[in-house]
């Protein structure tokens, strides 16, 4: 799966994801991609958030939308709001993943509760990108 | 506030050989994505055309590149969201379309609808001239083995109709197959 989330100067917000699934699914399966709130959301007013990870417990949990939750009504990092996020859908449902976001200010979230996520962002003229933890 | 583009190309356990080809693929995509932005163009140009360069590129599982299916075929996701207006379009299981964001957008901007699923979306995307490409351009080497594996960790074989099914599937076909009444 891979996804992107950008903020102009005007704190305008979009979100996309695109994914070729699982290996092996059935015919006819759909998981969080095209689910809005499940693996994509974006609002100028809270988030912009892409997912990646075990679609059908990214569903269940509706982690676009809880992250943009955490974010509007608790004032969470995006960053806290993606761990906090990935912790409860680790809890209830199982699965990993993990969640890009950008909030309304242009903080950025990055977080996966899988071994690994492939990441990279730009701004201000820099390019900054990451696989592991620490990177 | 600071134009950026930040993405993702996938979580999981990331194969050794499989780190650079994704370290240049997200750096690639991110280019794209900011040129846009700096070039004036909106915050949803420069999600589509990101994700482009990502579903173009073979190393991830979106548009060439993307997981085969337990028959062994390619369908694909694809979302996109506008924060300014709560606007949505998706695409759920077309398979064909080269880059299945930009039909997702052509939902947002062009229906009523939120989401166009299965062979009537795909079919509905050719129509509005997105791009295609035959299931052999999808399917690249690295997912094949992937399938090859799955089929043999779940103990799949290749049926009389050329389905993939377990054994027992397959014996339970032939049982009712034989009978009579």
């Amino acid at each position: 799966t891979v996804g992107a989330v950008a903020i102009d100067a005007d704190g305008n917000i979009a979100a996309g994801t695109s994914t070729g699934g699982l290996t092996g699914k059935l015919p006819g399966r759909v998981g969080d991609t095209p689910g809005i709130g499940h693996g994509v959301f974006a609002d100028n007013d809270s988030v912009g958030v892409s997912g990646t990870g075990v679609g059908e417990s990214f569903m269940k949990v509706g982690v676009a939308r809880r992250v943009s939750y955490l974010v509007e009504k608790t004032g969470l990092s995006p960053n806290d709001a993606i761990t906090e996020t990935l912790d409860y859908m680790a809890q209830r449902v199982g699965g990993d993943g993990g969640v890009i976001a950008i909030d309304g200010a242009g903080n950025l979230g990055i977080g996966w509760n899988s071994n690994q996520m492939s990441w990279a962002y730009g701004r201000n003229g820099e390019l900054h990108y990451g696989v592991n933890r620490g990177e | 506030l600071m134009p950026t583009i930040l993405v993702h190309g996938g979580a999981g356990d990331i194969d050794e050989d499989m780190v650079i080809r994704k370290f240049n693929g997200t750096k690639a995509a991110v280019r794209q994505g900011y040129q846009v932005l700096m070039d004036g163009g909106s915050v949803m140009d420069a999600v589509m055309e990101t994700i482009k360069v990502l579903e173009d590129n073979p190393a991830f599982n979106a548009g060439k590149g993307a997981a085969l299916t337990q028959p062994g075929h390619i369908e694909t996701d694809a979302s996109i969201m506008r924060g300014s207006d709560l606007a949505a379009g998706s695409v759920a299981s077309v398979s064909g379309i080269r880059n299945p964001i930009v039909a997702a957008r052509k939902v947002l901007e062009q229906t009523p609808h939120v989401q166009l699923a299965g062979d009537s979306a795909s079919n509905w995307a050719v129509d509005q001239g997105c791009e295609t490409e035959d299931e052999d351009y999808f399917i690249t080497l690295h997912q094949y083995e992937y399938w090859l594996q799955w089929l043999a960790d779940h103990n799949m074989t290749k049926s009389t109709s050329g389905e993939y099914k377990t054994m027992n599937q397959i014996e339970t076909m032939d049982k009712w197959k034989n009978q009579k009444s």
